[in-house]
């Protein structure tokens, strides 16, 4: 079996709207 | 180590909650806090926004023209230093000020590293942070041809939304996981349409990672591998794809 000890999500490669 | 752990050591210690968004520390007045505190930094030079409580700041034009501390006329320097050591000391009068300013009209404090180089200086508020434990954090770069160049960026680069399950606490099912998946989508969604509101910004990439051990080789050093896809605004799709890059990070891990 596993285990999971930290979970993240990021949004990146931000831009602005042209 | 965990608040009453700290009360049997210091019983007179004074523990406060923080704000709870989702079972989670709500970190939305240490974000708002830290704008408040780079709009006073960013007033001396270029600011890079390294962290909620971190900054990069370029004082190099500060340094070279800040009247009455011009680096070619300070008379108490070594013969042997150079014109950069002389930058490095205007630098330290100038994040002296900067700090004093930060104090006045935020009442927060600061720890500084000032260095030519961004690595250095953030080494250097390391250390400094070992003795005063200050709640934000400035480090100067004085010279551009050292290194990466400080970028001027006063908005974050990155969104990011994170928990934590130590010891007992570990996920050890699909389902648990992807409850928590879908927790961190909504509060990255959060975040991510107020920058849109505010900044008129999208972000492109939606990354997962995930720290993870076998239940059965709790010392294994595997890594569980951070996995990416294309970022599709809406929250359910995001929950969606966070949840197939996990799935797809946990093949991979498990073999």
């Amino acid at each position: 079996g596993w285990r999971i000890t930290g979970l993240s999500v990021s949004a990146s490669k931000i831009v602005e709207i042209p | 180590m965990r608040g009453h752990e700290a009360k049997q050591v210091f019983p007179e210690i004074q523990l406060i909650q923080v704000p709870v968004v989702r079972v989670k520390a709500d970190l939305n007045t240490c974000r708002n806090a830290g704008s408040e505190v780079v709009a006073v930094l960013s007033r001396k030079g270029r600011c890079e926004r390294a962290s909620i409580d971190e900054v990069y700041l370029d004082l190099t034009d500060a340094a070279e023209k800040n009247s009455g501390v011009d680096p070619k006329n300070m008379q108490n320097c070594r013969k042997d230093a150079d014109h950069h050591d002389k930058l490095l000391a205007c630098g330290t009068v100038i994040v002296a000020e900067l700090r004093t300013q930060v104090l006045k009209e935020t009442d927060f404090t600061c720890s500084a590293g000032i260095a030519h180089n961004k690595e250095t200086a953030w080494r250097g508020k390391a250390a400094r942070m070992l003795w005063h434990q200050h709640w934000c954090l400035v480090v100067e770069h004085c010279k551009r041809d050292h290194g990466e160049e400080v970028q001027g960026c006063l908005l974050p680069k990155s969104h990011g939304s994170e928990k934590t399950f130590p010891g007992p606490r570990a996920l050890k099912t699909i389902a648990s996981v992807q409850h928590w998946l879908n927790d961190l989508c909504e509060e990255l969604a959060e975040c991510l349409g107020s920058d849109l509101d505010q900044n008129k910004r999208i972000a492109q990439t939606l990354t997962l990672h995930a720290r993870a051990y076998r239940s059965s080789d709790s010392d294994s050093q595997k890594n569980f591998s951070s996995k990416s896809c294309p970022l599709m605004y809406g929250t359910a799709k995001m929950q969606e794809d966070a949840l197939n890059l996990f799935q797809t990070g946990l093949h991979e891990y498990l073999g």
